[in-house]
């Protein structure tokens, strides 16, 4: 049971980790595609008033009724500074969204996409991860007959 | 911290120097992204009917809050004390909404009066029929009631497991890199009256509570456990937290 706790706390810790880093990288991404959609017309607003609108995509529940949890406090965020998300989170590409040139812009979009699709790919792991420790949890207390 | 870069860095003390807007503009949005991470947090309990663009709104106002009031040059990390400004902004303004019916808020005072008293009476937890016979009011709405206020985050033990967190000392969180002994001392300390006190209270009571704060159980797991339905979770939660308030309190 102990070592069941233990790896279960160490999946949740990882899953937060990465659950942060892909919402700052969604964030980023959309800000970016907004400001591609404003130079070619097709957007009349400025970026700071439709921020409510850009940041509000995929943040619905989707299906479920029920939440996983409770209104939770929010998890420790992680120490920044020493992977490569860290680097390609440091390019202040927001500083200087209206004056960097649409080639520079579409790099940055790239190297923000490629590390989300890698992101979101190790945090659905390790969701499955976590969420088997969680049902081999409940398995203990249910067999001591709860 | 390391992502201060210079540039970052020439923002803020532009910014603090002359309040210029175009500096402050660019920091609302390079920090944006945060907002986010926090709307997508907290709208994870909320019932569904809450817009998840309306807290981002509100986020946005916590987020410019918080520029306004950093002190870049205590050292503190800023995203650690935005996303606390943004979470308070959000709980703030709905509360101020009253998303959660005044009615649910003042049957909450009710119901927690009311174990008390059975409690007492009965020395052991009471059963929803009887405490809703007690109240007048019908198990139904007592059931419906205890599972808003589980949801809406009204009854919890969060504040008592980890007091550092919760919005009101958001103003002066720094980034918490290591908690002091006193602190690590207070913590193992209600943990453990906590405990003891968890022990008191009846199997099922007891097991909720122990697999939703100790072993980081969702409602689903729990519910398998238990053999329930989430929303009884739910019931259960809140009515188990209050019946550990009043033995804590007693
Ligand atoms: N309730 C709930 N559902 C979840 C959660 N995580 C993932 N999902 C579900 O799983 C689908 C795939 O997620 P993904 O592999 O991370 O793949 C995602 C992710 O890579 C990306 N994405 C998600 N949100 C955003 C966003 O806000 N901005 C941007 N730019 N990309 C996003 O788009 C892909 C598709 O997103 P969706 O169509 O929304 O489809 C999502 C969503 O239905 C969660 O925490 N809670
Ligand atoms: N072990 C495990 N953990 C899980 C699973 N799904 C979500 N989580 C974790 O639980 C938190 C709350 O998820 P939610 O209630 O679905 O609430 C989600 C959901 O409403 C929304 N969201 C997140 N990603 C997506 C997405 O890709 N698409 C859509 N439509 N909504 C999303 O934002 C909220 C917060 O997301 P996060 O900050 O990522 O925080 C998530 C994530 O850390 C899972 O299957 N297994």
């Amino acid at each position: 049971l102990e070592q069941l706790r233990a790896r279960k706390a160490l999946a949740s810790e990882v899953e937060n980790e990465l659950s942060y880093y892909r919402r700052v990288l969604h964030g980023r991404i959309d800000l970016i595609r907004f400001e591609q959609r404003r130079r070619r017309g097709e957007e009349t607003r400025r970026l700071i008033d439709a921020l409510p609108e850009i940041l509000s995509e995929q943040l619905g529940r989707g299906g479920s009724e029920m939440p996983r949890t409770f209104v939770t406090d929010l998890p420790p965020l992680p120490d920044t500074g020493r992977r490569d998300i860290d680097h390609i989170l440091s390019d202040e590409v927001l500083l200087r969204l209206d004056e960097m040139s649409d080639e520079r812009l579409q790099v940055s979009l790239d190297a923000l996409l490629a590390m989300e699709r890698e992101v979101s790919e190790s945090r659905r792991r390790v969701q499955q991860v976590e969420d088997r420790l969680g049902e081999a949890l409940a398995e203990r207390y249910r067999s001591v007959g709860a | 911290g390391p992502e201060r870069t210079d540039e970052i860095g020439a923002l803020w003390a532009r910014f603090k120097a002359t309040g210029d807007e175009t500096a402050r503009e660019k920091l609302i949005i390079h920090y944006s992204p945060l907002v986010k991470f926090v709307a997508g947090r907290v709208g994870a309990g909320l019932p569904r009917s809450v817009d998840p663009g309306d807290l981002v709104s509100y986020g946005i106002f916590g987020l410019i809050d918080a520029i306004d009031k950093f002190e870049p040059e205590r050292g503190f990390k800023f995203e650690t004390y935005a996303i606390n400004r943004i979470k308070g902004a959000i709980l703030d303004e709905l509360r101020a909404l009253d998303w959660v019916p005044r009615s649910v808020r003042a049957k909450a005072r009710e119901i927690e009066r009311s174990m008390a008293e059975l409690e007492h009476r009965l020395q052991r937890t009471p059963t929803d029929e009887e405490l809703a016979r007690h109240m007048g009011m019908p198990v139904e709405e007592l059931q419906d009631v205890l599972g808003k206020l589980s949801m809406v985050g009204l009854v919890g033990l969060d504040d008592l497991l980890d007091p550092e967190s919760s919005t009101t000392r958001g103003d002066m969180i720094a980034d918490r890199t290591e908690p002091s002994p006193e602190e690590n001392y207070q913590k193992e300390e209600t943990r453990r009256v906590l405990a003891e006190a968890l022990n008191k209270l009846p199997d099922r009571e007891r097991l909720v509570l122990t697999l939703y704060y100790f072993e980081g159980l969702t409602l689903a797991e729990i519910g398998e456990v238990l053999g329930v339905t989430e929303s009884r979770v739910c019931q259960l939660h809140a009515k188990s937290v209050l019946s550990l308030r009043n033995r804590l309190s007693e």
